[in-house]
């Protein structure tokens, strides 16, 4: 399984205009200048997994995941929207199809949504089919901004958890 | 599920040694168990020492080196047992250039059994990439563009009204 | 007392949009008093927005637009009354090339008034300095040169045991 | 007022070989590998000037300061001390001299020892002294590492604090 493409449209810094980035299989790096959006692109692959903290994604609240705009530059959005593409060739994401589109929706009064290859589901069910692939929003795989210094600040039964969950 | 447990942490650990090693040549590191004899009554301590040194506790050691320490376990884990991807922004930002080019030297290598999608600022880094995707912020929102893209498909994704 | 605190908030309040859009281009910045007519009663809002944004609140912001807001505040502070001197540890870890250099620049110009010792990884704070310190790893304890010093100095500093 | 010069013996990482270091007027740049000791060099200025955190000199308790070291490569120190030569031809810190040295160090049980141009004096008179001059280990003039984000992480009433202090 990897991630083969994402579409978003009106998530945090991204407009009304859907973008979509293609992403190779291998070492994919992104770049580009201070407040560009780049932990704004992982923050919405993480959303689209189902992260539930706004904090994390460091927003106040579910609205401000939502794109707003200085009037003028574009409308704001009324709601957010991210489409995971995932490569699925290998079937550990246990769906019998080669590509697995997650899409996750939520609008200005929080109400969210949830697709599995366009078939309305709810978290739960993305949530547990995600896991037994091994992904989870809050992984040892996932390292915010910043936060690469707090993972030796793990206590002892953390990691000894983190190995149990492993195993 | 005691013999899971420790078949695990020998073969993590065993990865964290080599991997910790490679990222500080010279130096080496290892995990303590708590209570060896019940290992679910305790929790795993991590210890590494860079080359010439002998850290007392994690806390003592510096900036890049806590990055280096951090970033041993995450591949020693991801070699055990790869996850999908891997998301990881800018974890290379206390890293001098010589630490960022072997860091990224590693994730290039292990990136045959995980993707990796990772932000970062510093060149080392985008030197060892198999692609590079280029975020801006244009017209009042973010566009996203490959770099090796022409100039139209930039046109594309991120001109007129966002 | 609360003419004094008015004087030294206004005073410093346009030092510090002044160099915001000078760190951020077409930016702009401000205080605002939580109780304008009884200052001591509430506190001072940091306001700040890079060109063609519109920042809701402060935590809503990129690593780099934070550090560059708190650059700004630092030094407007310096400009109205100077501390003798600044040590400041990578904060330029989160800057890229473009905002590393700005900032760099711009404590050349405040180091008029004030010693600045910055340590940096970055070649763009290097390049401004009037004086690099190297430190290095010897021998089992740290040892540091001033980079014009000739190998002898490097020698008598860091040779032998420590 | 500015730092001329630094001598440093037995302090964290740098050994029982006094190390001294000179410093120019304007704009000094650190620079050097991961672990060389560069955050420690500016431990070293802090602790000088009357740190009494150890926390926030990364240690954990005092003993932590002091330079000890893997059996073979070098003894252990039994103190560490710090001299901070500070150019005073401005008068702004209140002793009549062109420069003022302040010394301090710590022995393994923790004594510790201050000395202003060679006569020992408390803590207190050396950190009255330095705030009359503007100098104090915990001012917004000191950003350790990892810490440019914590800055506007301040409340508004301490914002206001701190143009309080500066008026
Ligand atoms: N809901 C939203 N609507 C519009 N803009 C938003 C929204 N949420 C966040 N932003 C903007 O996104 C920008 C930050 O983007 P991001 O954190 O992804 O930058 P970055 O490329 O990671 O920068 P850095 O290199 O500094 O870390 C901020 O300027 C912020 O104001
Ligand atoms: N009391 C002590 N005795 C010996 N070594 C010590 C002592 N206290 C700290 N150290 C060592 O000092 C080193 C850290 O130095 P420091 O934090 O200054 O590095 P740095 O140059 O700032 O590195 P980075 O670029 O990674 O931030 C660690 O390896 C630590 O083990
Ligand atoms: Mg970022
Ligand atoms: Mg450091």
């Amino acid at each position: 399984v990897y991630i083969k493409k994402i579409a978003i449209r009106g998530f945090k810094s991204f407009g009304n205009r859907k973008v979509t980035v293609n992403f190779s299989k291998g070492f994919v790096v992104v770049v580009g200048p201070n407040g560009s959006g780049k932990s704004n692109l992982l923050d919405a692959i993480r959303f689209g997994i189902g992260m539930l903290s706004a904090k994390s994604m460091r927003a106040g609240s579910f609205s401000d995941l939502i794109f707003y705009s200085k009037s003028g530059s574009g409308r704001a959005a009324k709601y957010a929207a991210v489409s995971l593409y995932l490569d699925n060739t290998d079937r550990r994401i246990p769906v019998n199809s080669d590509t697995v589109i997650i899409t996750r929706q939520i609008d200005l009064d929080g109400k969210g949504v949830y697709r599995l290859n366009g078939r309305t589901v709810s978290r739960s069910q993305i949530v547990d089919l995600l896991e037994a692939a091994g992904i989870s929003p809050d992984g040892y795989n996932m390292i915010p901004q910043g936060e690469i210094l707090e993972v030796i600040r793990k206590g002892p039964v953390e990691i000894r958890r983190l190995f149990e969950n492993i195993a | 599920k005691r013999n899971t447990f420790l078949s695990t942490f020998y073969a993590i650990e065993k990865n964290f040694k080599q991997i910790f090693s490679s990222l500080s040549p010279g130096g080496n590191a290892r995990f303590v168990l708590e209570n060896p004899l019940d290992p679910f009554s305790g929790g795993v301590i991590i210890e590494a020492s860079p080359a010439g040194k002998e850290i007392k506790r994690l806390e003592l050691m510096s900036g890049g080196e806590k990055s280096i320490t951090s970033l041993a376990l995450i591949f020693a884990i991801q070699q055990y047992h790869p996850a999908p991807f891997y998301i990881m922004d800018e974890i290379d930002a206390f890293l001098d250039e010589q630490n960022s080019s072997r860091v990224a030297d590693l994730i290039k290598e292990l990136s045959r059994t995980s993707q990796f999608i990772v932000v970062s600022l510093k060149k080392a880094t985008m030197k060892k990439a198999d692609q590079i995707i280029g975020v801006t912020y244009m017209n009042g929102s973010s566009c996203v563009f490959s770099i090796d893209a022409n100039l139209k498909q930039l046109e594309e994704q991120c001109g007129g009204e966002g």
